[in-house]
């Protein structure tokens, strides 16, 4: 019946954003730049926080539009329901708000039409995600989940405040340096500011603030005078089209050596995380390797590494492994040196995905037409490889895995089905980037990242236990 | 099985699994729901929205779901985790 906080936090007050669709289709950057920059002083103001615009990608807030599918397993709608979506604090796109460029976005005041939806409003809501607040139930408060336009002079409601100010402290109120005695009307007349209009008398002092964190570093003294927030220029006042200046490019960032904060949520490594390099020609090592794609083949399981692969059959890992690729499946790519997934069809065909390519093989020959690109099933163009395949024993579906997202297949019409990607928080344990997936004979799906796996429960959606346990032990036999 | 009197068609569904109001792991579980399951996350719903609690899919609910919103799920995952959690998944 209040505000809801979502756990994690960021480890500073001082906090960077950054606008990274320069050309918001429509909308001026520069006054997109300004609502947004408006609707982080709503938090601002109303706590410790500070932000401050930098020009890259390494600041904390990064803010886009996107439309449709846009690579985080969370699509919008189009023109519709969906308005933006924002990311928790965190690593990787921790923090980052993403708004529908299909909506008729208004970059002033609402407008009597009622068309068209309050660009300041909906990110004010966001960066309230972006801070670590989820959704109130309380009507009337910002962070409540159905869009309600916000008056010019908006005030932050208390509920919102409240929950901030849990989070990152109240902003030092000038009077809160004066002691405090009774305010005695004609004797202090204009001694200090009336008190904050929105805390009424009956309102509760609000709660201390909790014990304050680690001192931040003193801001570092700005190099240059800093600059005022960019405003719109006047409208100029003779007729004539004067040609207007654009807004000055935000300043540069140099990416601030801050040390690294102490309880930081699990590290979410970037999406298209670049695989390492390749050490070519030389056998991975049995007991000390990660795995690029496993799958079981005829009730055998294949593990592959690099250019090669191990067998495990009834009696466990077979004699004279890892051998060639190449030797068992003929037509790969000469330059291949590496598989990204593999999984057997439910029609015992098996399919390799190498890139953005994937190759249908009846047993060790390729078939006729192969290899095809990966939009042949359905999957964006955007999509650089499949991380994982497999055939879910649950459902006995096929599902492709990549980066934050997975897709589920639908082989009998050759194309992923509609309602994904989805995000890969479905799978609850697992993570994003997983190396390989596979269903094992004794019906239970494996997932593996790094050199260690987990066993999962199909009923319960989630990892039988958060600890990965060491591949090279439970399947190679080390 | 009795038809159910409720009749909530898959895009309810997936709007009640979005934002958290049924558990989204059904999804791909296909898990099947109860009847009540079902009213109670439109009841759920119906507070959230401070529109009148029927547990019914009824006009002003219907109205509710094609208001522009966030697309973040207003029950928390730790809560959701919690509440179904413990639930016996029924084969």
């Amino acid at each position: 019946k209040r505000y809801s906080l979502q756990g994690n936090v960021w480890p500073t007050t001082n906090l960077t954003w950054s606008l990274r669709t320069m050309e918001p289709r429509d909308l001026d950057p520069g006054m997109v730049r300004y609502q947004l920059d408006r609707a982080l002083r709503i938090w601002s103001d109303n706590s410790r926080l500070t932000f401050r615009e930098v020009n890259s990608d390494r600041a904390d807030i990064l803010v886009y539009f996107h439309r449709l599918y846009h690579g985080d397993g969370f699509p919008f709608d189009g023109r519709g329901q969906i308005l933006a979506h924002a990311f928790f604090p965190g690593e990787g796109r921790g923090g980052d708000a993403h708004f529908d460029e299909d909506e008729i976005w208004l970059l002033g005041e609402e407008d009597a039409s009622g068309q068209g939806t309050s660009l300041f409003a909906v990110a004010a809501h966001e960066f309230g995600h972006s801070l670590g607040l989820q959704h109130s139930s309380v009507k009337g408060a910002l962070m409540y989940p159905w869009y309600q336009g916000l008056s010019p002079n908006y005030k932050l409601p208390d509920d919102d405040r409240v929950a901030i100010q849990q989070l990152y402290g109240a902003k030092e109120r000038l009077w809160a340096k004066i002691p405090t005695y009774p305010y005695d009307r004609d004797r202090d007349r204009g001694a200090w500011p009336t008190p904050h209009p929105t805390a009424p008398p009956t309102q509760p002092p609000p709660p201390p603030p909790p014990p304050t964190p680690p001192p931040t570093p003193p801001p570092t003294p700005p190099t240059r005078p800093t600059r005022p927030p960019w405003r719109p220029p006047k409208p100029p006042k003779h007729d004539k089209p004067r040609h207007r200046q654009p807004p000055p490019p935000p300043p540069t960032y140099r990416p601030r050596t801050r040390p690294p904060p102490p309880t930081l949520p699990p590290p979410r490594p970037s999406p298209a995380e670049p695989r390492t390099e390749r050490p070519q020609e030389v056998k991975p090592d049995t007991c000390n390797t990660n795995y690029d794609a496993i799958s079981v083949i005829r009730r055998e399981v294949f593990i592959f590494k690099d250019k090669y692969f191990w067998r495990i059959g009834d009696r466990g890992l077979e004699e004279g492994y890892p051998a060639e690729i190449q030797r068992f499946w003929y037509s790969l790519p000469r330059n291949f040196t590496h598989v990204d997934a593999v999984y057997e069809r439910l029609d015992k065909k098996i399919v390799f995905f190498i890139g953005r390519q994937y190759f249908v093989y009846d047993a060790n020959t390729l078939m006729h037409g192969y290899p095809r690109p990966l939009t042949d099933l359905g999957l964006p163009e955007t999509l650089d490889r499949v991380d994982a395949a497999m055939v879910w024993g649950h459902n006995k579906k096929t599902y492709f895995y990549s980066g934050t997202m997975y897709w589920r297949f639908d082989e009998d019409v050759g194309k992923v089905e509609l309602d994904y990607p989805r995000d890969m928080s479905m799978w609850r344990g697992v993570g994003y980037n997983v190396d390989a997936v596979f269903q094992w004979k004794d019906g239970k799906t494996y997932f593996f990242k790094g050199k260690g796996f987990w066993k999962f429960n199909d009923q319960y959606m989630r990892v039988e236990s958060e600890k990965p346990m060491q591949s090279s032990v439970f399947w190679m036999g080390c | 099985a009795p038809r159910s009197h409720l009749y909530v068609d898959d895009r309810v569904q997936n709007y009640l699994m979005r934002y958290g109001y049924l558990p989204q792991s059904d999804k791909e579980t296909g898990n099947l729901r109860t009847e009540e399951q079902l009213r109670d996350a439109l009841r759920e719903l119906q507070r959230y929205g401070h529109i009148p609690v029927t547990g019914e899919l009824d006009e002003e609910t219907r109205r509710l779901l094609q208001r522009p919103r966030c697309a973040v799920a207003d029950v928390p995952y730790r809560e959701q985790t919690l509440r179904w959690g413990r639930r016996k998944h029924r084969h």
